[in-house]
């Protein structure tokens, strides 16, 4: 069992660095083990280093790079044990325009592995998706979702109508 | 595998029936704030057998029962069922199509179904084990959450490596 | 000193009630003193009922509802008690577009007592502000600001630019 | 009275001396992520006293001095400056313009300054006392920290309601 661990760990760890310097363009990742004994027991720390900074401890990282950390780790841990499905609550709202574009392209690629449900208000990430369901109150209260699940092309187009 | 349906009902905003169809590939969930999305994310962690009410944001159990407005009353039960397609070669079960359901009365009696067939909790926990899908694994990110991924206490941090390995 | 501080609470308590019902167009905001004996030393209890919704406590409130329900009682506090400035980084994340715009003209009507300084990605934000700032990084890890000062028309369409 | 001027020098991601002058209304700061906006929020938090590193999301007080990067080597000092015009009814010590610098070096010394004579952390607190601004206050909102305004344990309300008063 501590081989099993161990050698997924290390596949984690070096997956989380690949990907967080396609989301970076550079810089790099760390997840490492605490030192304290048997590699069962101890806990885990993580910094990044985004591209020409110096590596720092996560809580020094902006709201924004703190996202596409947790996106990075996220997506590794999925890469070495694929998950059906994936749900995310408005994961693209501390992140800029062109952070987004980069978040949607490398869910792009995963999505042929793992199933994506995103809550989103960001026109961008409502274009690329597939299909699209919106949620309503119309009586104060009382919830209803409709499928507005129009071919990608009208998708676009209602989905900036209804803003 | 893939998710294929979710449906609520009595379930928080949810009073009447609604369901939730899905597709493989990406699929955005969309409206004004308060409408009811996150609560739509919080029956799918509901579902898989959550115990604790706050990672559900409420006080106690019972908050997750739809509970009035001004144009209607209460009502006495939640329910949620989330479908899962091609499954067969993944669950322990050998189905096509296999439904979990779960069901929580006033009263505090609560039930657990999968295909329809009354079941235990850790049946349901056993039937996911292994898949990335449960109470315990990273599947599901809550809103304004996404800290928690990276500064979660180190055991817990260790229970997803766990859980992948 | 009971006086005044009852005083206080029970204008700021007023005052954040009539807030909330313009930004959420109805319902009720409720604050009140715990029950604990003596009124200096006892906590303090908020809890929100949007338009048509039941009264809840505040943990049950969306995100965008959360954020709403800051703000009133901030602006509360500064309609009781002005400050003379107020800096908010990235308030708007969690609301949509039609909140926005509430929250915006409510701070316009605050404008002539408290100065705000707003970090913000949205456009709508920074096409409302007078003066506008850009923190840029062109040699990595190194910030500078640059000034956008033009008049209100022309920063609209830059901002839309540097998008 | 309101904030004219706001100068960094050495603090976190700004190693040059910046500044932003500001004018009555409201003033947007926009920028991509990571470029070094919440930092301003920092400074003008630091330079009002804070003493707990945590609220400035450092581990200890110097986190705030740049540390360097790549390309630049690290300073041994931070020091930001805040300044605030038509003082004269607002503030006890009667000047139109009043300025609040705080510095602080490696070694670990620290120094404050009202309009550059040096003074200590007591007065720049008591020069603010009941303007609202200060370590405590409400005026500054953090970075996605929204929810502290509402769910903070209930003496940390009553400690606002309090400074009203
Ligand atoms: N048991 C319940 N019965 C009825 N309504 C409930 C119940 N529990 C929660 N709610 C309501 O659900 C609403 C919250 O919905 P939710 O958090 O899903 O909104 P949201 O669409 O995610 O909004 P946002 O975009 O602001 O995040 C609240 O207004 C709350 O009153
Ligand atoms: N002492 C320091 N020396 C050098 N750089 C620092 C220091 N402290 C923090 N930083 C850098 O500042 C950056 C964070 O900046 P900040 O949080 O202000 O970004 P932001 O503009 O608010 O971004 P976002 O839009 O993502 O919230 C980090 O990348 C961090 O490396
Ligand atoms: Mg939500
Ligand atoms: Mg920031």
């Amino acid at each position: 069992i501590r081989e099993l661990f161990v050698g997924t760990f290390e596949k984690i760890r070096d997956t989380f660095n690949e990907i967080y310097r396609r989301l970076f363009g550079g810089g790099r990742a760390v997840v490492e083990l605490l030192e304290d004994g048997d590699v069962l027991e101890c806990g885990i720390n993580i910094s990044a280093q985004p591209p020409g900074k110096k590596l720092q401890a996560i809580s020094l990282l902006s709201g924004g790079e703190k996202t596409l950390t947790a996106v990075s780790l996220l997506l590794a841990i999925f890469k070495v044990r694929p998950s059906p499905f994936c749900f995310m609550d408005e994961m693209d709202a501390a992140l800029d325009e062109s952070n987004i574009m980069r978040f949607l392209s490398l869910l792009d690629e995963f999505k042929s592995q793992t199933q994506f449900i995103l809550i989103t208000h960001n026109k961008r990430t409502i274009s690329v998706a597939d299909v699209i369901y919106g949620v309503t109150m119309e009586d104060s209260g009382i919830s209803k979702i409709v499928s507005i699940r129009l071919p990608k092309e009208e998708a676009k187009s209602e989905a900036v109508v209804a803003g | 595998m893939y998710l294929k349906r979710i449906e609520m009902v009595g379930f928080k905003s949810f009073a009447e029936k609604m369901g939730v169809e899905l597709e493989r590939g990406l699929t955005a969930i969309v409206g004004p704030n308060g409408c009811g999305k996150s609560n739509v994310a919080d029956a799918l962690r509901w579902v898989f057998g959550e115990q604790n009410p706050r990672l559900l944001r409420g006080a106690q159990m019972e908050d997750v029962i739809f509970n009035g407005t001004d144009q209607r009353k209460a009502v006495g039960r939640a329910e949620v069922s989330a479908t899962f397609v091609e499954a067969e070669g993944v669950l322990p079960l050998g189905y096509h199509e296999v439904t979990i359901t779960r069901r929580l009365f006033r009263s505090g009696e609560s039930q657990y179904l999968i295909n329809q067939n009354p079941c235990l909790l850790r049946d349901v926990r056993e039937l996911f084990m292994g898949t990335g899908i449960g109470t315990n694994a990273y599947f599901l990110l809550e809103q304004g959450k996404i800290d928690l991924v990276l500064s979660a206490k180190p055991e817990d941090r260790r229970a997803v490596f766990e859980e992948a390995a």
